[in-house]
């Protein structure tokens, strides 16, 4: 650990080279410094090198643009690989859609531009100052009307509360208070997204059994499905 | 130090609530 200890999904296809002219870019999301960051493997696989490399996103939900530019190596050689990070601002221009953590890429090279589409694990936004004011979560929880809380299951994890507490904290999903009633771990959570949307959760865990059952309210209920995902992937991996 | 008992108090209240029985 220490360096990037958030989640971060394996690298997936995104451009293959049969698509990119011979450019084949392998991409994942991670959190570092406090910025979502995009880490990615660019191979040239076609018989020419490749110059002018340049980065750009269409308008998307959180805002997400380039936080600098593109930096390859130029010339990329003929069967050269080389990995690349590229930080990420969301102060850029909004467009819901569908769905909600869809980004839709552009990469441009000497040859073309090439187009790609993929989705960012919403863990990635969640910001270092998530932590909610005691006071203020037990507020917002009773303000936030029952029609907005979304019930869901985690199953097969064997994490203690301390583990899952310690585990999300990292990912800044903050543990604001935790109760045990009657042998069961009951933890109450806030999260902050870039854009300002709060999510408050209940976990409750029993030592005896691997499914935890989650508890997410919010104002925002189109980013629950994600953020669902996120506790998932967070708990499980 | 009240106010932090009072809160102390309300989590443990929301707990019990919401624990299945």
């Amino acid at each position: 650990g220490g360096a990037s200890e958030v989640y971060t999904p394996p690298k997936q296809m995104w451009l293959p080279a049969s698509k990119g002219k011979g450019l084949e870019i392998l991409g994942t999301f991670s959190r570092k410094q406090g910025n979502p960051q995009m880490v990615m493997t660019f191979s040239n696989k076609a018989m020419q090198p490749m110059t002018g490399f340049a980065v750009q996103f269409n308008k998307n939900s959180f805002g997400l643009v380039p936080g600098s530019a593109l930096t390859i190596p130029s010339p990329l050689s003929p069967n050269q690989s080389i990995d690349t990070t590229l930080p990420l601002s969301a102060n850029g221009p909004i467009q819901r859609m569908d769905p909600l953590t869809n980004l839709q890429v552009a990469v441009k090279n000497c040859i073309d531009v090439f187009y790609f589409s993929t989705t960012v694990p919403i863990n990635v936004l969640f910001v270092e100052d998530g932590q909610m004011d005691r006071k203020v979560f037990l507020a917002t929880w009773k303000d936030i009307p029952s029609s907005n809380e979304v019930q869901s299951q985690i199953s097969n994890c064997n994490l203690s509360s301390e583990q899952a507490t310690s585990r999300l904290q990292r990912n800044n999903i903050f543990t604001v208070a935790n109760r045990n009633v009657d042998g069961q771990d009951m933890l109450y959570q806030s999260l902050r997204l870039t854009n300002n949307i709060w999510v408050l959760s209940e976990l409750k865990m029993n030592p005896d059994n691997p499914t935890v059952q989650l508890s997410l309210k919010t104002r925002a209920l189109d980013v629950i499905p994600s953020i669902q995902k996120a506790y998932n992937d967070i708990m499980l991996n | 130090e009240d106010d932090d008992g009072d809160l102390d108090d309300c989590f443990s209240k929301l707990a019990e609530s919401r624990s299945n029985p």
